[in-house]
Parts: structure tokens; sequence; C-alpha cells
């Protein structure tokens, strides 16, 4: 079988930086392309495609995440393996790198789908994931776009942008 | 929001997508990412799908299952993405977009938003884009 990556970095009206937008999920698809060249297996791939994006501020997802209500940093994850039809996930957690990682150990050591809030916090830090400060989940864009947006309550503003992760 | 699919050497596909959601939102909103079907499925008798966009729609429609039930019904990955787009946006007035790959390593990249930055590997060649129609190609 012939080896395929695909990756994405959101969709929306605009992009923050268009080309450093398409240079960022180039470099994420090589990562999980070296992954299946090293033996890795899909899985392995899926996930080091998404902590590239993750770790890069560009993006909505680990650092760059966007700001809720109180400023604060609330992320979602999920991994699929096609195989067996497993899967992971983790709702609104907050202060780790890597949500991809940690929704990975979900479904490898528990026996649940699902882990949502201090409850995911709790199984990170017992997995042993290091804790993060929320201010290295911050970016300038994120701060940017939250104050742009601060007289609006939530789910006021209709545009397009507003409503898509 | 993020994501990636991948297919290995073994046939075994495999989905990851991961978000900080919204600007301002509400303490405790979840999307559609971690929501099995929602932003992302995977199953090796059919193939792998992984979304972005609007979460409350991409939820209301399952839009990654529901690609992956297009395929099933016998859509290649780009007709079965396109379609449930569609649905999406005239059902639930929906945007979004969608990474796929079939068991046989077809793959597709689409959105009905006006950009989502995408890239794929295969056969030794990168891919990517972000604009409709745009297809970059680069050896590796």
């Amino acid at each position: 079988m012939v080896p395929v990556v695909v990756v994405h970095g959101g969709a929306g009206t605009a992009l923050t930086c268009e080309e450093l937008c398409k240079l960022g999920v180039q470099e994420a698809a090589l990562a999980g392309y070296h992954v299946l060249q090293q033996g890795g297996s899909a899985l392995d791939a899926a996930e080091a495609a998404v902590i590239h994006l993750e770790n890069n501020p560009i993006y909505n997802a680990g650092c760059g995440s966007a700001l809720n209500e109180l400023k604060d940093v609330e992320m979602d994850a999920l991994i699929v393996d096609g195989r067996t039809l497993d899967c992971g996930a983790v709702a609104a957690v907050r202060r780790i790198a890597n949500p991809i990682t940690l929704s990975r150990l979900v479904m490898e050591k528990t026996n649940h789908v699902c882990l949502a809030g201090e409850g995911a916090s709790k199984f990170a830090k017992a997995m042993g994931i290091k804790e993060v400060s929320e201010e290295s989940l911050r970016t300038e864009y994120s701060i940017k776009m939250w104050e742009k947006t601060r007289h609006f309550n939530e789910g006021s503003d209709q545009s397009e942008e507003s409503k898509s992760g | 929001t993020v994501g990636a699919v991948v297919l290995d050497s073994k046939g075994d596909l495999a989905s990851a997508t991961s978000t900080g959601g919204i600007v301002k939102k509400m303490v405790g909103r979840v999307g559609d990412t971690p929501m099995i079907g929602c932003g992302g499925f995977a199953d090796n008798l059919v193939g792998a799908a992984s979304a972005t966009g609007h979460g409350e729609a991409i939820m209301k429609v399952t839009l990654s299952r529901l690609v992956i039930f297009h395929m099933e019904q016998g859509m290649s990955p780009s007709q079965a993405a396109d379609t449930a787009l569609e649905y999406m946006n005239t059902r639930v007035k929906g945007k979004g977009g969608i990474i796929v790959i079939s068991k046989s390593g077809e793959w597709t990249a689409k959105c009905n938003t006006k950009r989502m930055a995408w890239a794929t590997v295969k056969d030794g060649i990168l891919h990517y884009g972000s604009q409709h129609g745009e297809h970059n190609t680069k050896p590796l």
C-alpha cells in the first residue's frame, strides 16, 4: 500500500498569514510522513502531524488556541484508530501543550472514549504529562482576536469566522 | 482547528483532530472536534476523515461519519466530501472543511469556506494549497 498523509490547518474566511499557514501544513505533512518512513504506524504519523500543528502558534490548537470568555484556553482533541475503531478524546482540557497526545492516552490507557475538563487534567497529571502555563498557550494574535470581540456576547457576533474553530 | 488523516503501508488508517475552539466561547463549550464521527472518523474498511469549521453545524450532521457513509455507498472521497459539505450548508447553514483518505489511498481536501490550508504527501510528491482550486506540487 502506498502511504498517504493529509493534513489541514483549519477552515475559515481569512488566514492569519496565508503563506505561513501553507508552510506550516507542509511541514506537518512531512513530519507525519517521516514517522511512516521510520516504521511508525498510521496512528503515530497522525499524532506527530497534529503535534507539529499544535506547537505552531499560527494555528488554533495547542499554542495559539482561541481564548474563551474568561480569556482562558480550553482545548479539544480526538484520535481514531481505523484498524480497531478504538478512539480517544479530551474536551475542554487546560494547561497542556499537546491535547492530541492526551487523547491517545485516553484511548490506550482507559476503558473510556472521552475525558473532559478537570478530569482530563487529572488524568494528564497521572500520565506524567507536564502542566504548562496558560500564558504559554496564548499568543499575541489570540489576545488580539479576543480583544476585538470583547464587546460581543458569545454567539452574538454572527460572522462565519466567529463560528468556526 | 487542525487535523491529519493517514494511510500506512500496512493499509491501516488513522484520524487525528485538535482545536482551541472559537473565540470568546462560553466556558465549557465543546465543539465537534472530540466527538467521534463529527470531528473525525477512521475505519480501515472504508476511509478516514478529519473536519474543521462551524462545530455546532458539523455535530448536527455528524460530518466525518457522513462522508465515510457516502464512501460506503460507492462515492469517491471527493464526491463524498462535496456531497456532505453541501448537505451541511443547505440543511443547517454550516460552513467548514474536511480532509479524507479512502482505504485505497485516494485522497481529497475540500471546504465550503473561502479557505482551508491543507497539505498531502503521497508517492514522493508534496501537494498543498489553501484557496479553492489551488493545488501546488513539489517533489520531495
